[in-house]
């Protein structure tokens, strides 16, 4: 048995300018993932450590960085699914929270919901002593560079993310 | 969207996704990654997907638990993410993004889009790329 990790870093229109960053941050949060793998952690330490690296980076739409909804905010979205139980935990349109992630593997572990949604993930993480984070925080120049380009009228936001087929 | 999915020396196999979502959405809006079977979902006994890409068109072919239903009719975890994503891009004009493994350690890192930045790491090799065919190495 090879222990292994794989990760990605979001499928779509990624500009030449920001490629270097993208393969260099998934390839950062890959080697985090294996070392926790190679000292024997269990496949759900090191797929919450490497996409928590992620949310960490501002190259990515996750966590910091990620891209901003129509009001200019951030809402996000994160799922943990444990292969052994079955077990899943998952948070939605949650705010102020860095990492995500952690709040979707607390929700499986802490609580016998599949998903919390909005405040309610928020008040989970209160109780649950997740620091909330500012707004700011978690916008980039980038992310607020692209949300006024696509107010445009004929902006097409999908087409702007995801780019063309391959 | 981030992602990621693993096998252990256990053989237990795991997936976790995170994303900001689509640029512009709506107040509310929630895509495909908190919805089980579609922004993820693994089972030791067939084996994990994260996946990334546009959220309504990977809700609508319930894209995670679809590649692990192709490897459990024996496709490889390359054939099966390719035979899903072909799908979504047929049966509804979807691009997207799929990391797999199966609980014996065989990955793949597929994508219907021109670029996805992916990365694995296994017996000490890093494997990593960005455009459609792209697959380098390096010693970790």
């Amino acid at each position: 048995m090879f222990p292994v990790v794989v990760v990605h870093g979001g499928a779509g229109h990624i500009p030449k300018e920001r490629s270097e960053n993208s393969t260099s941050g998934v390839r950062s949060a890959t080697r985090a993932g294996y070392t926790i793998l190679q000292r024997g952690g269990s496949s759900m330490d090191a797929v919450v450590e490497a996409v928590t690296q992620l949310e960490n980076n501002p190259s990515f739409n996750a966590g910091c960085g990620s891209v901003l909804n129509i009001k200019g905010e951030v809402e996000m979205d994160a799922i943990v699914m444990d292969g052994k139980t079955l077990g899943s935990g998952a948070v939605s349109a949650v705010r102020n929270i860095a990492n995500p992630i952690q709040l979707a593997r607390l929700v499986m572990d802490k609580t016998g919901h599949a998903c919390l949604t909005a405040e309610g993930a928020n008040q989970f993480a209160r109780s649950m002593g997740v620091p909330e984070v500012p707004l700011e925080s978690l916008i980039t120049d980038y992310s607020r560079m692209r949300w006024k380009k696509n107010l445009a009228p004929d902006a097409n936001p999908v087409e702007c993310q995801m780019g063309k087929m391959g | 969207t981030v992602g990621a999915v693993a096998v252990d020396s256990e053989g237990n196999v795991a997936c976790a996704t995170s994303t900001g979502g689509m640029l512009n959405k709506m107040e509310g809006r929630v895509g495909d990654t908190p919805c089980i079977g579609c922004g993820g979902y693994a089972d030791n006994q067939v084996g994990a997907v994260s996946t990334t890409g546009h959220g309504e068109a990977i809700m609508k072919v319930v894209l995670a638990r679809l590649i692990l239903f192709h490897m459990e009719q024996g496709q490889s975890v390359e054939a099966a993410s390719d035979l899903a994503l072909a799908y979504m891009k047929s049966r509804v004009g979807g691009l997207g993004g799929v990391v797999t493994v199966d609980p014996q350690g065989q990955w793949a890192a597929r994508f219907s889009s021109l670029q996805m930045a992916w990365a694995a790491a296994q017996k000490d090799t890093l494997h990593y790329g960005l455009y459609t065919g792209e697959h380098f190495t390096q010693s970790i």
